[in-house]
């Protein structure tokens, strides 16, 4: 299973519709400060359900709605999906009691090749959650990501500045850290 | 939930700390150690104690994490993030600016122990060094040709300036 | 002292958001404020309440500090370092790598917002980058040949490598 | 007045003497990670009289002396010193009572062309300072420096760091910031 391709629009900076492919190992992300390379990892962590405004760098979750610049009016709401390639791969098997051994299977519970996840959210406040466009709750989405460790608190994602905070955190607050990889 | 706090604590102890931990990785050699901090009796508990990290960078003496320079610090947070990613592995990681102030001979050695996860996960990596671009198979750029509205290029390493400015020349 | 303060804070405020202050400067246009931060009542006071920072970067909506891009942040905290020193002004200035997060636009704007203070002190500026290195009339580089002794070396800038690498050449 | 030379020697990984001289208006420091461009910037606010181990990036102030390395055995003691040139100025002379006007003077209350600050401290404990060479104590040298800008927590000493600290920092923290400059 792989992270294949992100589309974003109407999401903080991203005001028009935009994609990312991931079709190489490593990706780089570059450009000068300020217009948008750390806007892409907020909307990572959005679509896979995040739920502090202030962890997304704003002070309520509208806040990642496009607010309009000098030559654009704001968006009437944001859409992110990630969209994964979820093949058919052998995993150890070891639930079984006939002894350990492989078993084809697809990573995501979800029985295609590929699986869309989307996010919504419109400026009167609705918001959803779609799988390969079909609407779920919250709970299917950490459900669906249960043991990859994909996730909003895995270590997966090291933001701007957590490195800083890191290096400035306390013994307590750097046990905090650990215990959300626990 | 202690005893998972006890097994996580000590794999990432030993992805970080061992002989072929992610800092003797990153600092090409030296030792470093995690440990829990004991209260004034010298006590530990899984439970309550704080976390301390000791680093000793290859030629110096050993050091708690705040008397270390700071391109040393970085190295030894990145070795630590690194090691807790290693414990639970993911198809993708994603780092921004994660070498923002590292030399180029540690941004080397942090492109290098990249490579070495490959086998298991995809990185995103946003960056401002070229050496770590150079590292990237294929580059992104974002801009914002009309101020406040971002837009997304596909850029060759040729087309970014000496410190991520992108040319005008680069096409959608 | 609260008037001690109060005064402190007016002019650091002008130094800083003022129309020719120190974040017009640094980012070429927007404009910024500093502000107390009131209370649940909505009152302030000027021997307890906090202080936020207002920045609106040239062509976008006003922010918190904390919404800003992390170059933006940089930048806006420089400017806000740089109106302290303005207010309380001092025969030299130590800048140790407060340019690290900065891409090469805004590099080259905080080196010409250096140079305007040059008439009043002289500064010393520890750095990673090539383009604050040229507007230094003289560059010393400190290396350790001996793990762990520190040497000092006088450099010229062509002996200075792509990210603060120093040329095995360089003489004492 | 200005600041024309730093010398060091057994201060932090300066084992040897080392001399700064700052002839030119904008002097540049570089060089690798490690190699002790930060602990220049210690030096300097430790002979102006810092008294904390911790804004040294130490645990006491015995750390300031050369601990030893893998091809050096510890020293046994640390010294720094700065060289001020200290020319007769014309200042305005708001205190006389006869109207402001112009006076000739010295911006250091010591009455030569160059003045040397020196702080040594000892692997015994023993501590001193001296101004050109005879003992003082930190109150001379605080008294010295009087409004003339340069101090210890005076903003001409932005040290690394201080700029993430002041970005992670809550407004109760900033206005402790204000308050230092006061
Ligand atoms: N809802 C929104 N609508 C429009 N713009 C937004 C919104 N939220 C954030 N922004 C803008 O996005 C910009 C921040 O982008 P981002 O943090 O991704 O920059 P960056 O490319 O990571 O820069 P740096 O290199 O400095 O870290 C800010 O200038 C901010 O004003
Ligand atoms: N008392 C001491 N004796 C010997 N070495 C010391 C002493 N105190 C600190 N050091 C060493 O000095 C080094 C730190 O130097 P410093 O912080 O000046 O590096 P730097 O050049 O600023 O690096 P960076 O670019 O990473 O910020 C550390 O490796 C530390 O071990
Ligand atoms: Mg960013
Ligand atoms: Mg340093």
């Amino acid at each position: 299973m792989r992270l294949a391709k992100l589309t974003l629009s109407g999401f903080k900076s991203f005001a028009d519709h935009t994609e990312f492919h991931f079709d190489e190992p490593i990706i780089g992300v570059v450009g000068p400060n300020g217009c948008g390379k750390s806007n892409v990892v907020d909307a990572i962590k959005w679509v896979l359900g995040e739920r502090s405004a202030k962890s997304l760098r704003g002070s309520a979750m509208m806040d990642v709605i496009f607010a309009g610049s000098a030559s654009r009016k704001p968006m009437g709401g944001a859409s992110v999906t990630l969209t994964f390639e979820n093949p058919m791969e052998s995993f150890q098997d070891d639930g079984e009691e006939h002894g350990s051994g492989t078993v084809q299977r697809r990573a995501l519970g979800v029985d295609t090749e590929e699986v869309d996840v989307t996010r919504r959210l419109f400026s009167d406040g609705k918001s959803e959650y779609l799988i390969n466009g079909n609407k779920v709750r919250l709970r299917d989405i950490k459900e669906l990501f249960l043991d990859t460790g994909i996730g909003t608190n895995a270590y997966s994602i090291i933001e701007q500045g957590k490195v800083d905070a890191m290096l400035l955190a306390n013994p307590i607050e750097r046990r905090a850290i650990l215990e959300e990889a626990a | 939930s202690r005893v998972r706090f006890e097994e996580t604590f000590n794999a990432v102890r030993e992805n970080f700390a061992g002989s072929s931990g992610m800092f003797r990785r990153l600092f090409g050699g030296g030792s470093a150690d995690l440990f829990l901090v004991p209260d004034e009796e010298g006590q530990t508990d899984w439970l309550e104690s704080g976390i301390e990290i000791r680093a000793k960078p290859p030629g110096k003496e050993p050091r708690v994490i705040n008397q270390l320079s700071g391109g040393e610090k970085t190295m030894t947070a990145v070795a630590l993030l690194l090691a807790i990613f290693q414990s639970k592995p993911s198809p993708f990681c994603i780092l921004d600016e994660v070498d923002a102030a590292l030399d180029e001979a540690n941004v080397e050695r942090f492109c290098a122990v990249v490579k070495q996860f490959l086998d298991s996960s995809h990185f995103i990596i946003i960056t401002h060094h070229k050496t770590t671009m150079r590292l990237c198979n294929q580059l992104y750029g974002v801009t914002m040709p009309q101020r406040g509205v971002s837009k997304r290029v596909a850029v060759r390493f040729e087309e970014v300036g000496e410190d991520g400015q992108i040319d005008e020349a680069a096409s959608e």
